[in-house]
């Protein structure tokens, strides 16, 4: 399940740039 | 290059004008929306066929109560120093004068301070308050409590400058507030140029009588609906991106600009999604809200019902400040969230609007943000806004199409972008 509310990410903020990059 | 795709949809491709003629086709077909009037359920019912017939999932309308209070003949006229008839608009919820009207000295104040220095002036005069425009939510006080303190040092009714950063002789209505164990008087607001004139009068010692007639009339609450549609996720389906704006407006006008322009872009957000065939990981939930001008009333009821699942929305979104060419995006949220939708609105780099500014908030979305979800509204040309904003000139003509698509496509490329991430967006 992806994380919500207080939970701890997954993801560097490097990683979650480069996910929404691909979106450009 | 999704959000290109998006941009290129909305701005370039055919579904340009496509909100503006969807949105023009409503108001001119329904006119305005008050609170509790039929005109409301009948744009209500339209709209809940319109979203069926787009192809939206899970159409439907969820039942709340709003308040129902309807304008009747009013009228205000100066009797001295010279007769002038003085154009003004009655405040949501006013009571209403006696069949004769109330006829009485005139106090001109500039603030509520002033109106303190010399309460013992006000017993049974009308007060009217020409506060200087400083910003919507400074100025909007004076709306919002000007009956009460004038009713406070004993005023019989209280006219109140619109609330406007121009005005071209046009007064402006809203919402106001009575407060327990004070005395309900009359209150309605009067142009800038008229608030003036008495000021400039009174300064130089001229008595001014007025002579003010409201037939207004408030009922028991009405039925009314939040309306809803959905993009259903295709991975966490019970996850929410709420994309709304309200449905409801003033009675004067069109209603065109406050708040149709909202509502439009957010159903062309879904649409323009829903055309290039895309679907995100998260439900895309579009509402329109009612009875937003009476407080959020709507909103709060929606609110009630799902905030068990508060911990589901990753992003709450209210277009209710205009869809003028958008400046950037107002968001609310903790720093990581915020480093996010920076990423996010880079995207919309094509467009030139990539500013993420502070105060992401709307009235029917503040309930969520106050409970932790991140909030973003749309951020345009305020000034011009609040021109129009509760006054007869909200209508089509101060409308673009060219602007709206710009607006749609920021709202889309947003709304899809944080719906279709792995990961919610942070709260901590």
């Amino acid at each position: 399940k992806s994380i919500y509310k207080n939970g701890i990410s997954k993801r560097t903020f490097q990683e979650i740039k480069e996910e929404i990059a691909s979106y450009g | 290059d999704i959000a290109k795709a998006i941009i290129n949809l909305a701005v370039y491709g055919k579904a340009q004008n496509r909100s503006y003629e969807r949105l023009a086709l409503l108001v001119d077909t329904v006119g305005p929306r008050l609170s509790g009037s039929k005109n409301l359920e009948k744009a209500i019912q339209i709209m809940y066929q319109n979203l069926q017939r787009d192809g939206l999932e899970n159409v439907h309308l969820e039942p709340v109560r709003i308040p129902h209070w309807e304008r009747g003949e009013e009228s205000a006229v100066m009797l001295e120093p010279r007769t002038h008839k003085i154009a003004m608009l009655g405040l949501g919820s006013s009571i209403r004068t006696p069949p004769e009207g109330i006829t009485a000295e005139v106090l001109v104040v500039t603030s509520f301070d002033e109106l303190q220095r010399r309460a013992s002036e006000a017993r049974g005069k009308i007060v009217v308050y020409n506060q200087p425009y400083v910003n919507y939510s400074k100025t909007v006080q004076y709306r919002t409590q000007g009956a009460v303190e004038a009713a406070k040092v004993g005023a019989l009714a209280s006219l109140i400058r619109s609330v406007a950063s121009f005005s071209i002789y046009s007064p402006h209505t809203g919402i106001q507030e009575y407060q327990d164990g004070v005395p309900k008087i009359p209150t309605a607001c009067i142009t800038v140029e008229d608030a003036e004139m008495m000021s400039r009068m009174a300064a130089r010692g001229i008595k001014i009588v007025i002579q003010l007639k409201m037939v207004e009339k408030t009922y028991p609450d009405a039925d009314s609906f939040n309306t809803v549609a959905e993009i259903t996720g295709s991975k966490y389906p019970e996850q929410v991106v709420l994309v709304s704006g309200h449905l409801d407006s003033w009675d004067v006008g069109q209603g065109a600009m406050d708040d149709g322009g909202g509502v439009f872009i957010s159903w062309e957000a879904l649409s323009l999604i829903k055309d290039l065939g895309l679907r995100p990981k998260r439900t895309l939930r579009l509402v329109l809200w009612t009875a937003e001008e009476q407080g959020g009333i709507g909103a709060f009821q929606y609110y009630q019902l799902h905030k068990v699942n508060v911990s589901n929305y990753s992003l709450v979104m209210e277009s209710d400040a205009g869809t003028f060419l958008p400046t950037g995006l107002q968001f609310t949220g903790s720093e990581k969230a915020r480093a996010i939708m920076e990423e996010v609105m880079s995207l919309l780099q094509p467009l030139n609007i990539t500013q993420v500014l502070s105060h992401g908030e709307g009235t029917d979305i503040n309930f969520w943000i106050q409970a932790g979800v991140p909030g973003a509204s749309l951020l345009d040309d305020l000034y011009k806004y609040f021109f129009f904003h509760h006054s007869y000139g909200d209508t089509m003509t101060v409308m673009d199409p060219k602007q709206m698509n710009v607006a749609a496509a920021v709202w889309a490329v947003v709304s899809y972008v944080v719906a279709d991430m792995e990961e919610m967006l942070p709260r901590s």
